[in-house]
Parts: structure tokens; C-alpha cells; sequence
């Protein structure tokens, strides 16, 4: 049930996005955080053959089956996390990059962030004044289970705060901003380890950013619909 | 014989020069005027790509290391030497000839800011933004020989800003007003970056597929009884870049590796 071939027609010149029919998997070997259990990864393969070519275009990617839910916890005001419905101490560490002359290889990320597993944490928060982090960096936060805290680029610089006082209102072209972070959402969005986004450093984006950004990342009506479904059940049960 | 469809990182072969020390046009530059580091005098270096112009600069040791001691101060800032000179070419060239059937794109994962991509005299715009890819369809100007040459003129951020005598969280803030990284005016934990990150910082590659391209797939997995049963749902983008209709089958599977190289489907 895990392979599944399907019929497509597109037409000359023509961008389609195609959905696959669900894949149903039981109790699947699910992906923990370091110190929970182990990073289990499956492989995605999606490839395209087209009538009188043959492959066409072929894609693969480490998948992880993982859950992950958080929430403002109203007593501490602290965010907590559950992850495959099981509540985490997360003892995280702040990162703004790998290397001042972004020189960041692939030996480099895996030695970095090898040496945070190492350290005990299961968290690391990249920090809004710096980099969206690269696919390299959460491959390696795949395999070594840190869970990661992703900002946007959101810091004191554009809030209005400082001395000179910076600009109150963000950067200058808020769409190249969301252009910016519907790209890079779009390059991270399939790592396990990627657990939220966060609009920036410790304060909210513009107003017209900070909406933009919770519309294109709510959960999906299907999923939604989902999400109910189980409450439903839960509740039945 | 088609060329071997998928991706080709080019990290290897690059040079780079300071783009007030080039005379040609980057249509020259890829076409009858290839650079080269010889003869002495030439402007042009070995280039660390991916990587920032300092990161260039340190390679070919034309400035200390910012990260011992104080050298950081002996690196001429970007507010005062001005943006042009940390605007740079690089040149690089890389094999390919695809059949007739098939479609190359040339993909920038990551530059900052904003440059022009010149491919076998053919000029093309990076717009601006640190935090985005470009995806260039070069199958028509590619070099019927295979042979291409390809040179990027990468510019700093719009707004690189000036760092106060007593320096100070984000220096004087205008980075800001771009989307790029911030800490690169200082912070309360690093000094600040003279070329403000300035350069193609991320991977770039060329890749070969047939009509149809797979862009951007998503997985997702939603989650019942207690984790037991799970649903991965799968989309992905498909573009048909030829001119007829393409009929096409979509493959999907998954596997997951027992032990050493036996895979359960």
C-alpha cells in the first residue's frame, strides 16, 4: 500500500498540483526527539514518467512520522510541547549560524549539531537576526532528533526600538518579506525536525506581515477537519 | 544519448573578482573574454562558492581572519569603502548539453542581495532578497558544444548601514530595512560583518529533467489512535514545460531501510 502509481494529464505549458490518494500506515516507526526514542526516517519517492519519454523528473526526501503539537501554557507563560502526544522538557539552545563567512558545509552542520545532541539538548531556536537555516542543517537535526524553533526575520532592527531608532514598520517591502518566507517554508517544510515558525525575535512582525504569515500557515482545512474528527473521537471514546 | 537527468551542484572552479577591477561586460565575460587568474595582476581569485566575498577574500589570504583577535578592525567596512566595493563577479563553467526533449534549469538557492546572471552572453536578473530561490530555465542558451560559460555579478544589500563609533545591537539599524540577515551591523555577541554577508551563499546547481518538472512536493501525516494509525498525504506541483499535452504517470513510494541495503516497500 506504500507504492502507488497514478494517471496525470497536463497540458502544454500547464502547472498543475496534484494531491495523492492517502497512504495508510500502521503503527509506522515514528520519529523522537534525541533522548525519546529514535529518529526513525522513511524514504519519499515521487517521480513522473511521461507517455513517449520515460522518467521525467524523480524527487526523494527523508521522511519522519512525528506529531507535534504546542501551546502558552497560562499558568508559567511558557510554550509546551507535545510531541507523538507525549509531553517534552525541551532544553534548547539558541543559534544564529554555523560560520560569520557562511562557509557552511555539509561536514560542518553534522559536527555543530551532532555536538548539540551530544550536549543533551533537543531543541534549537535560529534566531530572527539571523539565517533561515539550510535543508543541510535540518537533515542533520532530522538525524540527530533537535527539534528546531525557526524565526522569521523580525528583530529589534525593524520594530521602531534602538538608538537611532529603526525603522518602526519592518523592512521596507513587506512582499518581498512574505515572498521571502513562503519560499523558504516551501524549502524546509518537509524535515520532521522543523517543529515552529515564529514570526521574530521576541515580538510580533508588522501587523499586515504578522497576519500574512498566520494565514499561510494555519492548519489546512482538510486537516482541520481531521484534527476535529479525532477530538470527536477521543471524546466517543 | 540524453544527458544524465537530475541535479549538479557547481562548487567547484569558480572565480571571483572585485567588480570595479573588471573592464568587460558580463556579456564578454562569457563569450569572448573567459577569465583567468593568470597573468599576474589579474583581478580574478579563486572564489569559495558557495560563501560570502569575505569568505573569497580570506581564501586567497587578501585579508586576516575577522574571527582572531582583533582583525575585524583591520577589514575596511562596507559604510566606508562604499557598496561597489564589495560587489564582485564570479565565473564559473560547467558541462551541458541535454537532447532536444529535455529542459536544464540553473538554480541559486540562496544569494544576498541581488545580481545578473550571465550565461553564454545571455543576461538575466537575481532580484533582491537574501531568503529566496531562483530557478532560471536555460535550456535555450545553452551552448550547442556543451561548453558554458556562466558569470554572476552578486550586490550588496540595498541598505548595509553604518556601524556607530561604540558599535551597539544592529549598528544603526538600516540592514533592517531589507530582507537579509540582521546580525551582520554587530550585535551584543559578534562584531560587525564588513560585506554584510554580501555573495551567492548557498548551493548552486544545474538540473535535467525531461517535460515534466516536479516542484516543491509536500508531505504531511495526520495521526489516529494514539499514533497507531497514520495517513501521509502527499502534493506536488507539476509543470509541463513542452508544447503538447503530457501524459503522465506519477509515481509515489516509500520505503524505509531494514538493515544495510534491504529495503521494505
Amino acid at each position: 500500500e506504500h507504492l502507488q502509481k497514478e494517471h496525470v494529464s497536463i497540458l502544454p505549458g500547464g502547472h498543475v498540483q496534484y494531491t495523492f490518494p492517502e497512504a495508510f500506515f500502521y503503527k509506522p516507526n515514528l520519529w523522537w526527539p534525541n533522548g525519546m526514542g529514535k529518529q526513525s526516517l522513511y524514504n519519499v519517492e515521487i517521480s513522473v514518467e511521461v507517455k513517449g519519454f520515460g522518467e521525467s523528473d524523480s524527487w526523494s526526501h527523508p521522511f519522519g512520522f512525528r506529531k507535534i503539537e504546542s501551546h502558552i501554557d497560562s499558568a508559567t507563560g511558557g510554550r509546551l510541547f507535545k510531541v507523538n502526544d507525549q509531553p517534552i522538557f525541551i532544553r534548547g539552545g539558541n543559534w544564529i549560524l554555523s560560520d560569520g563567512l557562511l562557509r557552511l558545509s555539509d561536514e560542518r552542520y553534522k559536527t555543530d549539531i551532532k555536538f548539540h545532541a551530544d550536549m543533551n539538548f533537543n531543541m534549537i531556536r535560529c534566531w530572527g537576526g539571523g539565517l533561515a537555516e539550510r535543508p543541510e542543517f535540518y537533515h542533520y537535526c532530522d538525524i540527530y532528533g533537535l527539534l528546531v524553533w525557526q524565526e522569521f526575520w523580525i528583530t529589534g532592527d525593524v520594530d521602531g526600538r534602538g538608538d537611532p531608532v529603526s525603522n518602526p514598520d519592518g523592512p521596507l517591502d513587506h512582499d518581498l518579506f512574505m515572498f521571502c518566507a513562503r519560499d523558504t517554508v516551501k524549502l524546509l517544510r518537509n524535515h520532521p525536525s522543523l517543529a515552529l515558525w515564529v514570526g521574530g525575535n521576541e515580538q510580533v512582525p508588522p501587523d499586515d506581515i504578522n497576519t500574512a504569515l498566520k494565514n499561510d500557515l494555519k492548519l489546512h482545512p482538510y486537516f482541520q477537519k481531521i484534527n476535529e474528527t479525532e477530538n470527536l473521537t477521543k471524546e466517543l471514546s | 544519448m540524453a544527458v544524465e537527468m537530475g541535479k549538479t551542484v557547481l562548487d567547484k572552479g569558480w572565480l571571483a573578482a572585485r567588480s570595479t577591477e573588471v573592464d568587460l561586460t558580463g556579456v564578454q565575460l562569457t563569450t569572448t573574454h573567459p577569465p583567468a587568474i593568470s597573468p599576474a595582476g589579474s583581478p580574478w581569485m579563486e572564489a569559495h562558492v558557495p560563501g560570502t566575498v569575505l569568505a573569497t577574500l580570506l581564501k586567497n589570504k587578501l585579508i586576516p581572519d575577522p574571527f582572531y583577535g582583533l582583525e575585524n578592525e583591520s577589514i575596511i567596512d562596507i559604510a566606508d569603502s562604499g557598496r561597489e566595493y564589495y560587489t564582485f563577479w564570479f565565473f564559473t563553467s560547467f558541462q551541458c548539453k541535454p537532447m532536444s526533449n529535455q529542459h536544464v534549469n540553473l538554480n541559486f538557492r540562496a544569494i544576498n542581495y541581488s545580481g545578473e546572471v550571465y550565461l553564454n552572453g545571455h543576461r538575466r536578473v537575481l532580484p533582491k532578497g537574501m531568503f529566496r530561490r531562483h530557478s532560471l530555465d536555460i535550456t535555450d542558451i545553452l551552448h550547442p558544444d556543451g561548453q558554458n560559460l556562466l558569470a554572476v555579478i552578486i550586490y550588496p544589500p540595498d541598505h548595509p548601514g553604518r556601524i556607530p563609533p561604540e558599535g551597539g545591537q544592529g549598528g544603526d539599524h538600516e540592514i533592517g530595512k531589507d530582507v537579509a540577515t540582521q546580525y551582520v551591523e554587530g550585535w551584543d555577541w559578534i562584531a560587525p560583518i564588513r560585506d554584510r554577508n554580501t555573495g551567492i551563499w548557498d548551493e548552486v546547481s544545474v538540473s535535467v529533467t525531461g517535460p515534466v518538472k516536479i516542484v516543491d512536493p509536500h508531505l504531511v501525516s495526520s495521526f489516529f489512535d494514539g499514533c497507531r494509525r497514520v495517513y501521509l498525504h502527499a502534493t506536488t506541483e507539476l509543470v509541463n514545460n513542452s508544447a503538447s499535452v503530457a501524459e503522465c504517470d506519477l509515481n509515489i513510494q516509500v520505503t524505509t531501510e531494514l538493515e544495510g541495503n534491504v529495503c521494505l516497500v
